[in-house]
């Protein structure tokens, strides 16, 4: 574990947290995009699989459970919760997000490490988080109001894979050159994105 | 089974 990986996944936790808070105290969803919530789940929960085969560390199983219950719980206040379901955006949170599922299933089946189910599952969640915040970032674009929490939320979720490629490169130079070019393409993809997001986030 | 690399992270 190096510090820009550390640095990332508390970046990540914090964008989640600050969500969650944003819904919680303000028992409102709107301007967050529930297919892009909807995405991360199903990005976790194909990546996190290996819960419960692979012991990797206590710190890598409680960040799993929490990213996973954090993300349920989202989609499920946005889809049951009497109060925030109703100010969700549901004509404007249009974008087609089964296609992005569809493409990211269809890129895991050729590339990936290995022809396996789990190989193919977590190729296949690299692929979808790269583009999961898309319909978010539409609907910011269409959204006049952005509220600052949900500004602030997808800042945080853009920053985390930036530092994760920090992490790609560190881990790159110490610990030998393995191939890492799914993570590092998809890495790539998934910060450049954020670009115009960043861009007039920090011109506001 | 040997976690192929990279899979350590989050």
């Amino acid at each position: 574990m190096n510090a820009f990986r550390f640095l990332g996944d508390m970046t990540h936790l914090f964008s989640v947290l600050v969500l969650l808070l944003k819904i919680y105290a303000t028992k409102s969803c709107s301007g967050v995009s529930r297919k892009t919530q909807e995405l991360y789940m199903v990005v976790f929960l194909a990546r996190y699989m290996d819960l419960f085969t692979d012991y990797i560390s206590l710190y890598n199983s409680v960040m799993k459970v929490v990213f996973i219950t954090s993300s349920a719980a989202i989609v499920w206040c946005m889809r049951r919760h009497p109060q925030v379901r109703r100010t969700y955006d549901k004509e404007q949170d249009t974008f087609r997000h089964v296609v992005l599922v569809a493409a990211a299933f269809v890129l895991a089946l050729i590339f990936n490490e290995r022809f396996t189910f789990r190989e193919i599952c977590w190729a296949f969640s690299i692929y979808l988080e790269a583009v999961a915040i898309l319909p978010q970032l539409v609907l910011l674009q269409r959204g006049r109001n952005v509220d600052n929490l949900t500004g602030q939320y997808v800042f945080f979720l853009g920053a985390y894979r930036a530092f994760y490629i920090l992490n790609w490169i560190y881990r790159y130079f110490t610990e030998g050159h393995h191939s890492r070019w799914i993570s590092w393409l998809s890495g790539l993809v998934q910060t450049g994105l954020y670009a115009d997001f960043f861009y007039y986030y920090f011109l506001r | 089974d040997d976690v192929v690399d990279g899979h350590d992270e989050l």
